[in-house]
């Protein structure tokens, strides 16, 4: 649909915006250097991280961003 | 049921990472 498009566009603005080498992926320490731009702990950051991280091996992809990015839409557009 | 939330992260802090991301992107020229 329209509005998945969307969700997905900009899920992927936002996931270029951590991912700042452009590797593909988000490691802890690009969450980490978000610290300073982002109103967030280096706690929460690596908190962020991990949730994201289903899988636990130590890199964000695009996937599991945009899937993390997707279940706080519907929790926002929920309540 | 806020208690049956598992995990370290708050949905809060999620959204406040996100929304501030969101913000970032609109507020770049």
């Amino acid at each position: 649909s329209g509005a998945q498009l969307d969700m997905l566009a900009k899920a992927q603005e936002c996931f270029q915006i951590c991912d700042v080498e452009g590797k593909g992926f988000i490691a802890r320490c690009d969450m980490q250097r978000l610290h300073g731009e982002l109103p967030l702990s280096l706690e929460e950051l690596e908190n962020v991280f991990d949730t994201l991280d289903a899988d636990g091996n130590g890199s964000l992809t695009p996937e599991e961003f945009s899937t993390g990015f997707s279940q706080f839409l519907l929790g926002r557009t929920a309540s | 049921d806020p208690s049956m939330k598992a995990g370290a992260t708050s949905e809060g802090v999620l959204a406040n990472f996100f929304n501030s991301l969101l913000s970032k992107k609109t507020g770049s020229p």
